[in-house]
């Protein structure tokens, strides 16, 4: 493949040949037909200058342009991204028209990432909150052990209670 | 219907229409300052020659007749050039520019999109639903915390009262409480013998 | 005409940029 630049200079080099080919001496020579006979070497002089002039205008034109537009460089990052892109076979996408949804393609992997990271977020704290519940339903169970310790030793103290009471009883009599 | 070369103009910055215009208007306008200088320097030149039988009309004739078949020569090959250019130089053949790469990993249709925000929402609400549940959970652990060491005090206390029994060689305080109503017992009737053998 | 076709070609090109500069601040606050 030919490069852009290498393909602009050539396109360029081609009109200026067949411009300056148009515009043959023949034809110069037709058109100052009366100057011409009246002094040939200077129609001849004067002819060569058009074309040079001619010539070396429009390639310094092209020469700013490139300039100006950084064309060389732009044109060669073109060269390298078609180079790049050339396995591609379906047609490639173009703009739809419509903003929102072209810009969806680009926010779309970021808002795959949150969901990733949202969704790990999740499992990790139902992981932990199911290691709290069971914690807790532990606890639960203990204090309802604690509890009924309690209230055994609760029992039995107010058993004694009432035995030392019917005691008193007795010893009061 | 012009092709506006949308994609062309997101990669130069220019629409390629434009530059080739630019490009024609400038080399149109050396053609005719190159023409302008031609006739000039005929014109000086017939100047320097005395009973000159050429008049400066004729050869501002002469000009505008080799101009304007130059024109016509420059504006078919001007036209072939920016056929050309818009084909081979200044177009986007069917690639992908390196800032939409994405279009072409993601292409994603509006449902599938809003599906994805949709999934989105849900879960930052679950997420937030977990938290919640996260801080009532620990909440509890912190009063199960409280409870638990007011009831294990209460069992403290308890198993000092136990103690004090022990403390006093008693090992079960009930069954020394027994113990005692069975000695005061005995206790009463040794008593009581006594009394009624005094009297 | 060609005004415009320039300002959408330079739009499509750089705004994506920016609104994903600001959809992923958005993000990372979000997740803040």
């Amino acid at each position: 493949t030919v490069s852009r630049v290498k393909l602009l200079d050539t396109i360029v080099d081609t009109f200026l040949q067949k411009l300056v080919a148009a515009g043959s001496y023949q034809r110069f020579t037709d058109c100052y037909k009366h100057f011409y006979r009246l002094q040939p070497e200077m129609t001849q002089r004067i002819y060569d200058k058009f074309i040079t002039q001619l010539q070396t205008s429009i390639r310094e034109e092209v020469s700013e342009i490139k300039e100006e537009g950084n064309l060389e460089a732009v044109l060669n990052a073109l060269d390298k991204i078609v180079e790049e892109g050339k396995a591609q076979k379906e047609p490639a996408w173009r703009p739809s028209g419509i903003p929102e949804m072209d810009l969806h393609s680009t926010i779309a992997p970021y808002f795959l990432q949150q969901r990733d990271t949202l969704q790990r977020c999740v499992q990790k704290q139902e992981a932990e909150n199911r290691q709290l519940a069971d914690a807790i339903l532990a606890g639960r169970k203990q204090v309802e052990e604690l509890q009924l310790q309690i209230q055994a030793r609760q029992e039995a103290w107010q058993a004694l209670h009432r035995e030392q009471r019917e005691l008193l009883a007795v010893l009061r009599e | 219907s012009v092709d506006p070369m949308t994609y062309e103009a997101q990669f130069f910055g220019f629409t390629p229409q434009m530059c080739m215009l630019r490009i024609c208007i400038a080399f149109q306008d050396y053609l005719f300052e190159v023409m302008q200088a031609v006739e000039w320097v005929i014109l000086k030149n017939l100047d320097g020659i005395p009973d000159c039988e050429i008049s400066p009309v004729q050869i501002h004739r002469c000009t505008e007749k080799f101009l304007s078949f130059m024109k016509g020569c420059f504006d078919n090959l001007f036209g072939k050039m920016e056929q050309l250019f818009l084909q081979l130089i200044l177009c986007i053949p069917n690639i992908l520019l390196p800032e939409d790469k994405y279009k072409e990993i993601h292409p994603y249709s509006e449902e599938e999109f809003q599906h994805l925000q949709k999934e989105i929402d849900q879960l930052q609400e679950k997420y937030k639903t977990e938290l919640y549940t996260k801080q009532t959970l620990l909440a509890e652990l912190e009063e199960q915390k409280i409870v638990q060491a007011k009831l294990k005090q209460t069992l403290a206390l308890f198993a000092e009262l136990q103690n004090v029994g022990r403390d006093h060689g008693t090992s079960d305080f009930r069954e020394s409480l027994v113990s005692l109503v069975q000695n005061s017992r005995k206790l009463y009737n040794i008593t009581d013998d006594v009394e009624k053998e005094s009297k | 005409f060609d005004e415009i076709i320039v300002d959408i070609a330079t739009k499509r090109k750089q705004y994506p940029r920016k609104i994903l500069e600001c959809v992923i601040k958005t993000i990372k606050a979000k997740q803040e």
